[in-house]
């Protein structure tokens, strides 16, 4: 019930021109900072998957980069001998993704719809599928770079001193009565014992969904170990639905402003 | 030169006692000037308080900050005067009637970043420039 816009407490002792908003002055100035911020209306996240997945983990990880960035430009004004490295600590984040993000305008993750593994056919059986929603990205937006994200653990036992290879590929084309049309985007070696967040760039893949919204038809990951056997992602240690929350896939993309915002009057 | 009249309202320019000076009388500049003069003042904005925790991440809020102030002769350096603004405030002590001070407004505005959900639950993060006043001066 406060007011949202105050001046610093010294200053409300010398003026008197703080006072509390009235309900509609309130609704009128949300609506004015929302158009400031580009949208027509609040947004109402479904945040049943809590507020700590792994994609708003990995955004704030960028927003943090951002500002101690910041910080340190201010930082080097008032001293110009000070050196503005410091060391960041980026749990997800990578360096390419700083390099990307200095040149963006806008960032934008998207988490995996696909829920529950659907039954595919017994030749693709142990494919994942993965699905996003593009819908949301803001007109006048180009794509300067994407990444499919997916976290791999350290597999034990079964595959030690094992390479496995995973292959990423894009749905290229549905129909009911067979297995979908697959274009294979990357396959990488992996050590069986390796750790951490792999990252996969489909910047050209995005760039054809958000111009073509209806050829967004997923993503879907193999694995194959090093005698050509088809295994579950799973058993390689690649994390997906049911595993730990802050290591599921995402999907982030970089955005570049094309064209100029111009605010609608009221 | 000095064009008509100018209708005048948000520039608290006009002062009879300036007025009634003309530009070889002597102005009292003294330290009361300097409370008046123009200078960032601190503004927050709060998404707290507006009630959008839910859907911004980050930040809580921001210092927005805003330029208020008299724009006077001598315009000092340490006012962000531009040359115009200079000349102006010569003019003006010469035609207070005609012509306005300068305004207090600001010259360096910086960018912030807003972290926050849209409605499918992806999150966005997105610079938006000329938020925030760093540095204010006589325009």
């Amino acid at each position: 019930g406060g007011s949202f816009l105050f001046d610093s407490a010294s200053e409300l002792q010398s003026r008197s021109i703080h006072r509390r908003l009235r309900t509609q002055e309130k609704r009128e100035m949300q609506k004015e900072i929302l158009s400031i911020l580009g949208l027509t209306h609040r947004p109402r996240p479904h945040l049943w998957n809590g507020k700590y997945n792994s994609a708003p983990l990995f955004m704030l990880d960028l927003y943090n980069a951002l500002n101690v960035d910041k910080k340190n430009e201010l930082d080097a004004s008032w001293n110009p001998n000070k050196s503005v490295f410091t060391t960041q600590e980026h749990h997800l984040a990578t360096v390419q993704d700083n390099a990307y993000l200095n040149e963006a305008d806008m960032v934008m993750s998207f988490v995996n719809l696909v829920e529950y593994d659907r039954e595919l056919s017994p030749n693709r059986r142990h494919h994942k599928e993965f699905k996003f929603n593009l819908s949301q990205i803001p007109e006048g937006e180009k794509v300067a770079a994407a990444e499919f994200r997916i976290y791999k653990e350290c597999v034990g036992t079964a595959f030690h001193n094992e390479t496995i290879q995973l292959s990423v590929f894009k749905v290229v084309g549905k129909r009911l009565d067979r297995d979908a049309d697959l274009l294979l985007l990357e396959s990488r070696q992996l050590w069986a014992v390796d750790e951490g967040w792999l990252e996969f760039d489909i910047t050209a893949t995005i760039n054809l969904w958000v111009m073509k919204p209806h050829h967004n038809l997923g993503l879907q990951i193999s694995v194959q170990t090093s005698i050509g056997e088809n295994i579950n992602p799973k058993e390689a240690g690649l994390v997906s639905q049911g595993g730990p929350l802050e290591k599921q896939p995402f999907m982030v993309a970089f955005f570049k402003v094309k064209e100029l915002h111009i605010r609608t009057p009221r | 030169s000095v064009g008509k009249p100018r209708q005048q309202s948000r520039n608290r320019s006009t002062y009879p006692q300036e007025a009634q000076k003309g530009p070889g009388q002597t102005v009292d500049h003294n330290s009361s000037d300097q409370k008046t003069a123009c200078r960032k003042h601190e503004l927050y904005v709060s998404f707290r308080d507006l009630g959008w925790q839910d859907w911004i991440i980050a930040p809580e809020g921001y210092a927005a900050n805003y330029c208020d102030g008299e724009c006077s002769f001598p315009l000092n350096a340490h006012m962000n005067a531009t040359n115009h603004a200079i000349v102006q405030t010569l003019v003006h002590l010469m035609n207070p009637e005609n012509v306005p001070k300068p305004c207090c407004a600001p010259t360096k505005l910086h960018a912030i970043s807003v972290l926050y959900f849209d409605d499918n639950s992806n999150v966005i993060l997105k610079k938006y420039k000329n938020m925030v006043v760093r540095a204010c001066g006589c325009h």
